[in-house]
């Protein structure tokens, strides 16, 4: 690979308590 | 069926392809369902936090936000979930403190930072980060890592809470001392069977305990030293506001049980090489409480002495100290009204609060000094037991 020279993208990120609600991949699990 | 044909390491990028619907697999078997005390014992310190790297690298390299966003979420959110359910087990919650530092050292490590670059090998350069910039991530795992320090602190003060007084204080070690008993005093151990079973070698071996682990884990050897820290405040401040509550802790002999057992939490220290963790020094007020039991307290010398020497107690303690003395035999007297007053009037002047007993709950600020790492990800194989065959290496 070439050496990257344009700028990285910020990805903006919620807060730690924010993320909660984020539970995006999360399995319920079994009992 | 793809067939897997042997490459050499070299052709690795270190990197980890994987199907977006595999990412909660990903979750579930590399942190929820991965057993510190199982197959996690044999993996290389930091695995779990290499592997995820290596899958957040890959969807970095195919430029794919939303992958890098819900793995980083999926990853909190399962760590947290784990600590949740074991948040009372000190080996799950010490593996993933070490763990997520190991995260985040290597998102610094590969983020394309020069000031995080500086000891990267040129290889390690050419696998930082392409397209994303993840500093905000990197401050909610920082947020993370101290909630788990945090709760590490707690189990362990947990764990190690019966064993101080009983340890630090009522069992006796030293031959020939522990013969005499202050007058008059009730021996208030016996009445209490579980206490009277700890000795400072329960102590120490709890430590040994949780320094091995800690180890094992690849815990970055600073915020061990942290760690450690911690551990021994909560033994001098459990001592020491014991000693403060109970007259029978306030004899000559006492004084020097205390010292010696200092003494051997030094020497832990030291075999550890822990002593500029700046544990030592929080034993301080304690020391001094054992040395004050032993000095001599009757002339102004005296009291002029004392005061020089006790600057990590404060008055309230002081005085405290002076009025439990309990002399041990016929040899030894009471301390004097009149010299407390004395010891009193020379501290007037003292700055300070008036809180008699230390604060159990006080926790130090913690920090996670970047400590990169000179494994090359290329190198990385996942064992077979860790069940993430959908995994594939780039």
């Amino acid at each position: 690979r070439p050496p990257q020279q344009r700028p990285r993208v910020l990805l903006k990120a919620p807060t730690l308590a924010e993320m909660d609600e984020l539970n995006i991949s999360e399995e319920e699990e079994s009992p | 069926h793809p067939v897997n044909i042997p490459r050499k390491e070299k052709d690795f990028q270190g990197m980890l392809e994987y199907k977006k619907e595999d990412e909660s697999k990903l979750v579930k078997n590399l942190i929820l369902e991965l057993k510190p005390r199982g197959v996690a014992v044999n993996l290389i310190p930091g695995l779990p936090a290499y592997i995820l790297f290596m899958c957040l690298r890959h969807a970095d390299y195919i430029n794919d936000d939303q992958k890098v966003r819900t793995l980083l979420t999926s990853t909190i959110n399962g760590i947290k979930k784990i600590l949740k359910k074991r948040g009372d087990d000190y080996e799950t919650v010490s593996f993933w403190l070490s763990n997520t530092c190991r995260f985040l050292h290597c998102l610094k490590q590969y983020s394309g930072e020069e000031s995080f670059m500086k000891h990267n090998t040129p290889r390690q350069n050419e696998h930082c980060l392409s397209n994303f910039d993840l500093a905000e991530y990197r401050q909610v795992l920082s947020d993370l890592a101290i909630q788990i320090y945090q709760q590490l602190v707690k189990v362990m003060e947990n764990i190690l809470q019966p064993m101080i007084v009983s340890g630090m204080l009522e069992h006796e070690t030293i031959q020939g001392v522990s013969g005499v008993k202050p007058t008059g005093l009730r021996k208030r151990t016996s009445s209490i069977a579980d206490e009277g079973t700890y000795t400072l070698d329960s102590i120490l071996r709890q430590l040994n305990s949780f320094h091995s682990t800690m180890c094992q884990h690849g815990t970055d050897p600073e915020l061990i030293k942290q760690v450690i820290k911690q551990m021994f405040y909560i033994i001098g401040a459990v001592t020491l506001n014991n000693l403060l509550l109970r007259k029978d802790m306030c004899s000559w002999s006492k004084g020097m049980q205390i010292r010696y057992n200092v003494s051997q939490l030094e020497e832990w220290l030291r075999d550890k090489n822990l002593m500029t963790s700046g544990a030592k020094e929080t034993l301080e007020p304690l020391i001094q409480a054992a040395q004050l039991l032993q000095v001599k307290k009757k002339t102004d010398e005296d009291a002029e002495a004392i005061c020089s020497m006790c600057n990590a107690l404060s008055t309230a303690q002081i005085v405290k100290v002076l009025n439990l003395y309990t002399p041990v035999n016929e040899f030894e007297e009471r301390v004097s009204v009149s010299f407390i007053r004395t010891i009193q009037i020379r501290l007037r002047d003292r700055k300070e609060s008036p809180q008699l007993l230390m604060d159990t709950k006080n926790i130090y600020p913690v920090t996670f000094p970047f400590n990169p790492s000179s494994l090359a990800l290329e190198t990385i194989q996942i064992p077979s037991s860790l069940n993430l065959l959908f995994l594939t290496r780039v």
